[in-house]
């Protein structure tokens, strides 16, 4: 465990904590893709698959229980909890998930280390964490003005694959024979995918007014 | 080569 990793897993919790701030305390998931937040309840449960048999360390068992947690109960909430559903924008988060979780799905069974049922679904994982953010960020495009825990959120959960980048870069020089490629360019993607709202998060930020992302 | 075996991150 090297301090970006610490501190992307913490970031990570972080978006999660001010999501489930949100819905919690003020019952509202305004601004917030019920698709993403699907989507990244399928990552977990496709990337700990091995939560029970492979044990890592107490810290590693602990993250992935309040992830998969979180996440299945941040779906719950915006499915059937009876007010927060109410504030659920259904008709601006129209994104179709088969279009991320079939190619994800495919180029797993293509791109993958080792041909098992764990290693693609665990490849999948990988694949569709980089782009389950595209239903939400197009939310934000639709939606009208973002209010400051969305764009927190999403800040949050943006920079924690930014720190996981610097971490590779760190055990690649610190480790020898330290090569993820497929993880590597998974998170470039997702990273990537973050720069045009960083952009408008740090320009909004700057000159103190409302979040806005250009239609 | 990519020894993804050990996945020690989350």
């Amino acid at each position: 465990m090297n301090i970006f990793r610490l501190t992307g897993d913490l970031t990570h919790l972080m978006s999660i904590i001010v999501l489930l701030l949100k819905i919690h305390t003020i019952k509202s998931c305004a601004g917030i893709s019920l698709k993403t937040q699907e989507l990244y309840a399928l990552v977990f449960a496709t990337r700990y698959l091995d939560i029970f048999t492979t044990y890592i360390s107490l810290y590693n068992t602990v993250m992935k229980l309040i992830f998969l947690g979180t996440s299945f109960s941040i779906v719950w909430y915006m499915r059937r909890h009876k007010t927060v559903r109410l504030s659920y924008d259904k008709n601006n988060d129209t994104f179709r998930h088969y279009f991320l979780v079939l190619p994800c799905f495919l180029l797993a069974l293509v791109l993958n280390n080792r041909f098992t049922v764990r290693e693609v679904l665990w490849t999948f994982s990988l694949y569709l964490e980089a782009v389950a953010i595209i239903p939400q960020l197009v939310l934000l495009q639709r939606s009208k003005n973002v209010d400051n825990l969305t764009g927190n959120y999403v800040f949050f959960l943006g920079a924690y694959r930014g720190f996981y980048l610097i971490n590779w870069i760190y055990r690649y020089f610190t480790e020898n024979h330290y090569r993820r490629w497929i993880t590597w360019m998974a998170g470039i993607v997702q990273t990537a995918l973050y720069v045009d709202f960083f952009y408008y998060y740090f320009k909004s930020w700057k000159n103190n007014e409302k979040l806005k992302l250009p239609a | 080569e990519d020894a993804s075996s050990e996945k020690d991150e989350l």
